[in-house]
């Protein structure tokens, strides 16, 4: 693990007063390959090793610690700190408060608005399912039985397959049935779609959510920075979700998408049931990266 | 990159950070990169021209040569292919878009909807298979897979179809239960007709990064893969994750998908890839 490489990139330095620049270039070596094992974007190490360098050059070295575990909390910290701060809630703003879940096809947007309708039942909201999604086959259906399973009302939308209409109608329903919450679950979509991103900006513009949550696989590579770079820079993301974390992926796409999106994570996946929802913990998400 | 300028520094440097950004990993980039350092010299080559070529060949030379083969339903009838894979990489999709290829090739094709657990993934398939015009085997929500997979399979037989696709649920391969649920579909096969499945597909996620490495060792050894779809290549991730994948454990890619209609699947070429990788 990253403590072992760096008691071997250190095990040379002796009776010196600091960490010196040799021994912390072959540091970042080792960190370097082991976050681009982990799936960050290679811009991003770039960055964090930079930044790890300015901190360690010149650090006294401590007695306490030995340089390599002084380096390795350097690391640690610095990772943490950029994954961000604990449990951020959900901004619930407006009557209703409208939340979008948006992200790229197959990343666990609908099972997310499922999992978040029940966390929110949980605690006294009374929030509705709304399917955007009039275009993957039987995508309204999973909502519907999603809907049904977590026992949270459902926007029936008959024969409307308008997915802007079917939005609006469903907030201004939501103010006369009483529903504190809307949970908007739309079609996965590539950033490079025009068309659907348009149809994105659209829905935001008619409902106002309060909470635009990009919803990302924790299992991407390279590509997490592109994708959630143009969500953001078109819609203006709010919150991230990163699913499927009870996988054994690395996770780097966490610390890629925040370095892009200077948002929290907010939530995480972690299963299939619709109890598997969990907030973000930096610490742990830092120690899973380096592995 | 221009002709005939000479090569630097900077060459070689966006030569890395394009193979890393490809997906292609840590590891296999270096050693990539090694190799046409070598050229370099040995070669004394001074022509980014020349350069690019000797690093599309490089690239390509990881392909191994029977990656070109696509599948040869004639060998058995019925072909049997089971379609597995971590959740949401397209699996689903796939099916429907190889059932249009081949139902428009002449032959005929049975869906055998064995991901009895995600909410409406039976309805999915259905939808799929009214659209492509092709006969589904289906039980009731929550049932046993391995008996879909068989009631699939012996359909098949009575009826003579040519080509069977068993659509499987999703799951993440360090489920352990889960990769014994699909051992035991696999063997359910088997045993209703022995030498099927005559290919077992790992559909992978064309934005995964070196996850896909695990997931593809892990069914390797759970389903015994014969080959590979990789989806979602219409965006702008690259899948470079295949190369290491095919070096280390010899799996083959079939198709790739490039959208969400029946008609976005493409026979790999394993020249167009290493093309697409660098432009
Ligand atoms: N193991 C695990 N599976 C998950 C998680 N979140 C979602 N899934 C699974 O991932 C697959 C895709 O989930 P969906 O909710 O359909 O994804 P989506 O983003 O709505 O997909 P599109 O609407 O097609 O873009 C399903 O098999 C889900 O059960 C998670 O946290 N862990
Ligand atoms: N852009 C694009 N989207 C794709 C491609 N293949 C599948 N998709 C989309 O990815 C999402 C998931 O596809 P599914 O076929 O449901 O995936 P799956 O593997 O069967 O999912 P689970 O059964 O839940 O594990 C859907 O929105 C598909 O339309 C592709 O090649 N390109
Ligand atoms: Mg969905
Ligand atoms: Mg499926």
């Amino acid at each position: 693990n990253l403590q072992d490489k760096m008691d071997r990139v250190f095990k040379t330095l002796r009776g010196e007063a600091s960490l010196n620049e040799w021994h912390i270039d072959n540091a970042l070596k080792e960190i370097r390959v082991a976050l681009l094992e982990a799936d960050v974007n290679f811009k991003v190490v770039k960055e964090f090793t930079t930044r790890v360098r300015e901190k360690a050059v010149g650090e006294n070295v401590l007695t306490a610690f030995s340089p390599a575990q002084q380096v390795t909390k350097i690391v640690r910290d610095e990772l943490q700190t950029l994954l961000g701060g604990n449990e951020v809630g959900l901004a619930l703003v407006g009557s209703p408060a409208v939340i979008m879940m948006a992200g790229l096809q197959g990343s666990g947007k609908t099972t997310t608005s499922g999992k978040l309708a029940l966390h929110l039942k949980n605690r006294g909201k009374r929030p509705l399912l709304v399917p955007c999604d009039v275009y993957r086959p039987a995508a309204i259906e999973q909502l519907r039985i999603v809907a049904s399973n977590v026992k949270v009302p459902f926007f029936e939308i008959g024969d409307n397959r308008d997915p802007i209409d079917i939005a609006r109608k469903a907030v201004a329903d939501a103010r006369t049935l009483l529903h504190d919450v809307v949970i908007l679950d739309t079609a996965g979509r590539l950033h490079i779609d025009d068309d659907l991103m348009k149809e994105l900006d659209t829905i935001k513009r008619e409902t106002r959510p309060s909470e635009i949550l990009f919803v990302a696989d924790s299992m991407t590579g390279q590509d997490a920075v592109k994708s959630a770079k143009e969500f953001d820079d078109r819609l203006g993301v709010t919150g991230i979700v990163l699913t499927k974390l009870d996988g054994d992926a690395r996770g780097g796409a966490a610390l890629s998408i925040k370095s892009v999106v200077n948002r929290p994570i907010k939530l995480v996946g972690i299963g299939e049931k619709y109890v598997d929802l969990d907030v973000f913990h930096p610490d742990r998400m830092a120690s899973r990266i380096l592995g | 990159m221009t002709p005939d300028l000479p090569i630097d520094k900077h060459a070689i440097d966006g030569l890395e950070e394009g193979l890393l950004g490809a997906d292609v990993g840590a590891e296999l980039t270096m050693s990539i990169v090694g190799r046409v350092e070598g050229r370099v010299r040995d070669e004394k080559i001074t022509s980014m021209d020349r350069l690019g070529q000797v690093i599309r060949d490089e690239t390509r030379a990881l392909i191994p040569e029977r990656q070109i083969a696509t599948i040869d339903l004639s060998r058995a009838r019925p072909f049997v292919i089971l379609v597995v894979g971590v959740n949401g990489t397209g699996k689903t999709t796939t099916i429907a878009k190889l059932a249009a290829r081949w139902k428009g090739e002449g032959k005929s094709v049975l869906l055998g909807a064995a991901d009895t657990f995600r909410a409406a993934a039976i309805e999915q398939l259905q939808m799929w298979a009214d659209r492509v015009g092709v006969p589904m085997v289906k039980h009731k929500a929550g049932s046993d897979p391995a008996a879909v997979a068989h009631d699939t399979i012996t359909a098949a037989k009575s009826r003579g179809t040519d080509v069977v696709l068993i659509d499987t649920a999703g799951r993440l391969h360090n489920k352990a239960h889960l990769m014994q649920e699909l051992s035991k579909v696999r063997r359910v096969i088997e045993k209703e007709l022995p030498g099927a499945p005559h290919e077992t597909l790992l559909v992978l996620d064309g934005t995964t990064g070196q996850n896909g490495v695990n997931q593809a060792e892990a069914f390797l050894e759970a389903a015994k893969l014969t080959g590979m779809v990789v989806t979602k290549l219409d965006g702008t991730a690259k899948g470079g994750v295949i190369l290491s994948i095919m070096r280390q454990f010899d799996i083959p890619v079939k198709f790739i998908g490039v959208g969400e209609g029946a008609d976005d699947l493409i026979p790999f070429d394993p020249q167009a890839y290493v093309d697409t990788l660098f432009e």
